[in-house]
């Protein structure tokens, strides 16, 4: 059954992923669609926003494509 | 849809301009 908030975007959560591997901004979208935390395209956006700021995670180009990571 | 997600991505990556 879906739920509208089986996943939540959260700095933990950010963290969690990035701390894993390298992601693009659309890996990290892809990871909190709109359709599991329940929230409208923009405030995904802008929370996400927000959180990488926050976050300030390294950067590095794979592949051509820049890609976030934090080291624990 | 994958066409809303580069959308996204794009706003995204917008958002971050000035951080990157």
């Amino acid at each position: 059954t879906p739920s509208s908030s089986d996943v939540q975007l959260t700095e933990e959560a950010v963290k969690r992923y990035l701390i894993r591997k390298p992601m693009t901004t659309k890996d990290l979208l892809k990871k909190f669609q709109t359709k599991r935390t329940g929230l409208s395209s923009e405030q995904t956006v802008n929370v996400l926003a927000q959180i990488l700021k926050k976050l300030n995670p390294e950067r590095k180009n794979i592949n051509d494509k820049m890609h976030f990571y934090l080291t624990e | 849809s994958s066409s809303e997600a580069d959308e996204m991505a794009a706003a995204l990556e917008a958002e971050l301009n000035d951080f990157i």
